[in-house]
């Protein structure tokens, strides 16, 4: 069913920080150097996506969040670990 | 592995657990990081020595919240766990969520803490996470059955590629080792009180006939059944695994979900109200929730009662509507009332007398969307459920694709 809208701006959040955690996202609006990419948040979806095998589709749907929603390790998992 | 792939420079690496959890015995938890690393040690040449005070390479403690590094844990749930790469320091120690309920035994109201610790100590060796899915350093926690637990063959892969494979290369399982006392060392070679070497059919890859090709025009299957919403097809210790969410066919291995159930099933069907799927081989069936095998089993099939001449069965499959299981030897079948746990009085009936167009044994069935699918070779009969009237007949690989 369609999701609720504050639910929505919920999940956004949730994925912003699970993408910051795993797929060093950096939020723009705190570098100083703006990423020649606006879509830099689909792209580390995308990243993440591939990861786990899901349909590489950029946009955050359901089986995305049912993915990030899943109990893990705290490592990244992509390389610019420090 | 990590940036610059960093590893530990030495062979004996030492441990000490700094803190407990509430949540279990503090010998289940000595006993749950020592199996843990006996997993690592098991496969490559390092050597495992606990230390009771000072500084040791890995340092394992439970913690909630803020905890004195960047990555604060985030309550139950969410995180469970991280751990360091190989350096001084905080180099190689393992961190663990005092938010989560940590257990011994794979439950679903808690998180396997062996599982766990053998994760995290897969990155305190140098291990990065994979992304292959049924690997222990794939990243999500997945609840599976801990008894003969094994490796991955592609966790063996990363960890032989940073330390190589054991001085003396095992080739027969390890056993579960017993607890150790202080100081002593978990030994890489195998205890001296192996059972006498009997060939595995599982355990080394080149016996295991290789996977037949999804569209073999020939491709049988020795059991299907439903398992919450997906299609598990058996054959040998081979799964294909069809899912509604995605759109190809995984392969997998039954040893990958469950590594203490032998190879080649005769039959299998799950009653999903009870989110239970049973598995018949020879004589005997088991009880599977998830990744978790029931207690108690296997027990004999007569349990369900089958009379003494019953050896083995062909296949079986659960009517959700009527609460019955059809189950299938040779050219006859049971039925199963799953409600009283009895077999019916009446059976066994002709299979071609109930069930018209299907005058020969069946190999494998399951049931979906209203219809029964019965597999004979390398043919599937999809059947009304209600009228037990044949439909039609396809190819048995027809659900991959072909």
């Amino acid at each position: 069913f369609p999701v609720v809208p504050e639910k929505e701006k919920e999940d956004m959040e949730f994925a912003k920080k699970y993408l910051e955690n795993f797929y060093d996202f950096k939020e723009e609006k705190h570098s100083l150097f703006r990423s020649k990419n606006p879509n830099h948040m689909s792209d580390k979806i995308r990243e993440m996506q591939s990861f786990f095998g899901l349909e590489v589709t950029g946009e955050l749907n359901h089986k995305t969040l049912d993915m990030m929603k899943q109990p893990r390790c705290g490592i990244p998992d992509i390389r610019s670990y420090s | 592995t990590f940036p610059h792939s960093p590893r530990w420079q030495k062979e004996d690496v030492t441990y000490r657990i700094l803190n407990y959890t509430p949540d279990m015995l503090e010998a289940d938890v000595d006993e749950a990081i020592a199996k843990a690393l006996q997993l690592w040690s098991s496969v490559t040449p390092l050597k495992f020595i606990r230390i009771y005070s000072g500084q040791a390479d890995i340092m394992i403690s439970f913690a909630a919240g803020f905890h004195g590094d960047f990555y604060s844990f985030d309550g139950p749930g969410g995180t469970l766990a991280h751990a360091y790469a190989p350096s001084s320091g905080i180099g190689g120690d393992a961190h663990f969520d005092e938010d989560e309920n940590w257990t011994k035994f794979t439950t679903y109201t808690g998180y396997n803490l062996f599982l766990v610790a053998a994760h995290e100590l897969g990155h305190s060796l140098g291990l990065g996470h994979s992304n292959v899915f049924g690997a222990l350093m794939y990243p999500i926690y997945m609840a599976r059955d801990t008894r003969d637990y094994r490796l991955h063959q592609d966790d063996i892969d990363g960890i032989q590629a940073l330390y190589g494979p054991p001085r003396e290369s095992p080739v027969f399982p390890t056993r579960a080792f017993p607890p150790q006392k202080p100081t002593e060392t978990i030994p890489a070679e195998t205890p001296t009180e192996m059972p006498p070497w009997e060939e595995p059919t599982v355990m080394t890859p080149s016996k295991t006939p290789m996977r037949p090709e999804d569209c073999d025009p020939h491709l049988t299957f020795d059991a299907i059944t439903t398992l919450r919403g997906e299609t598990l097809f058996f054959k040998g210790s081979y799964v294909w695994r069809k899912s509604p969410y995605f759109s190809g066919i995984e392969h997998d291995t039954i040893s990958s979900f469950w590594p203490s159930l032998a190879a080649g099933f005769d039959a299998a069907y799950e009653v999903d109200k009870k989110d239970r799927v049973l598995f018949f081989k020879d004589d005997q069936y088991w009880a599977v929730s998830g990744y978790s095998i029931e207690r108690s089993f296997p027990k004999p099939i007569q349990d369900l009662g089958f009379p003494p001449s019953v050896r083995k069965i062909d296949a079986a499959v659960h009517d959700q509507n009527t609460k019955k299981t059809y189950l299938f030897v040779g050219n006859k079948y049971w039925s199963f009332n799953e409600n009283t746990q009895s077999m019916e009085r009446g059976y066994p009936r002709k299979i071609a007398a109930d069930f018209h167009g299907i005058g020969h044994t069946v190999d494998a069935a399951f049931q979906k969307n209203g219809h029964f699918y019965f597999f004979h070779g390398s043919k599937q009969y999809e059947v009304d459920i209600k009228n037990k009237k044949l439909i039609r007949t396809k190819k048995s690989n027809s659900w991959f694709n072909c």
